[in-house]
């Protein structure tokens, strides 16, 4: 189903919630920059850090690294710990809300399993 | 293909599970479609397994129900408007199933003909959120239904050999399925893959 002819073009109000991420393509751990609290906040969410206590802040930590490495053996990409721009591209991807990670226990397949392994 | 922490599954006795779409749903997707697209997901995994699925008019007589949802809708997993999170399910025997009332889904049609570039296929999205209502995680098999991201404007309803395996090790399999038709490589793609 698409839209009918003649109706105003909404495709300004069909912005990414996450095309932010794009700015934050080449950080790596160390960096200080505004903009990964909220990358933290989607890691989070899908499982790759835990909440946090508070709000997150914008170092990239170890704990950051840690997670985006995980994240990129999930996805089949490569396991840099940094923010290349492959790993922020899918991170921009629309997805499922399902976490990938539950409590800690559920990853996603035996693909990381064996290379944790 | 993985599971939910502790594997949960429908009840073996409970082969035959029915669906409802909700009353209070915001879509503006016509009922008889919405009824045929989700309808076709579930035969998808009908297909591979020996579960049955039907429509029901009644939510409080369904296993599963389906609605479109905006913003906080009251189960702690808020959507975000266009694009970012576009559905999600819980593991069984919960039944939920939310997708995001402002996504602009193609219920139908070729999607990649759509004129927006966030246009979604819906039974896409279906299919794999009809994986964790049976009690499928993610997977990191790209090609399978169960990768958690999906580009715009593309159609993947077909379950590839990871959804089948993981989808029959919980409920066994039906012993008509066919099994999967492995997807169309062009040349170009096996050159790269080599």
């Amino acid at each position: 189903r698409t839209l009918p002819e003649g109706l105003p073009d909404i495709k300004p109000l069909l912005s990414n919630p996450w095309s932010a991420f794009q700015n934050l393509s080449g950080c790596h751990f160390g960096d200080e920059r505004q903009g990964l609290a909220r990358l933290k906040d989607y890691l989070s969410r899908f499982g790759y850090l835990p909440a946090p206590p508070a709000k997150f802040n914008d170092m990239f930590d170890a704990d950051m690294e840690t997670a985006i490495r995980t994240y990129q053996h999930n996805f089949g990409l490569e396991a840099t710990g940094q923010l290349d721009a492959a790993t922020v591209a899918k991170m921009m991807s629309p997805r499922c809300g399902v976490a990938d990670i539950i409590n800690g226990t559920s990853s996603m397949g035996k693909t990381v399993h064996g290379r944790n392994l | 293909y993985s599971y939910f922490p502790g594997s949960p599954s429908w009840p073996r006795s409970k082969k035959s599970l029915r669906y409802a779409i909700t009353a209070a749903t915001e879509t503006t997707i016509d009922r008889a479609t919405l009824s045929r697209v989700f309808a076709s997901a579930f035969a998808r995994w009908s297909a591979a397994t020996t579960l049955n699925f039907t429509e029901t008019a009644s939510a409080s007589d369904a296993d599963i129900t389906i609605g479109f949802h905006s913003g906080d809708h009251g189960d702690g997993e808020a959507f975000d408007g266009p694009l970012g999170t576009l559905a999600h399910a819980f593991s069984p025997t919960d039944g939920r199933f939310h997708l995001d009332a402002s996504e602009a889904w193609v219920a139908g049609g070729d999607v990649s003909r759509a004129s927006l570039d966030a246009a979604v296929d819906l039974e896409s999205v279906a299919v794999h959120e009809i994986g964790h209502l049976l009690g499928l995680g993610h997977s990191s098999v790209e090609g399978a239904i169960m990768y958690p991201t999906i580009t715009s404007r593309t159609q993947k309803v077909e379950l590839a050999n990871d959804d089948v395996v993981g989808i029959q090790s919980l409920y066994g399999g039906n012993p008509n399925f066919k099994g999967v038709t492995p997807p169309a490589t062009s040349s170009e793609e096996t050159h790269s893959a080599a």
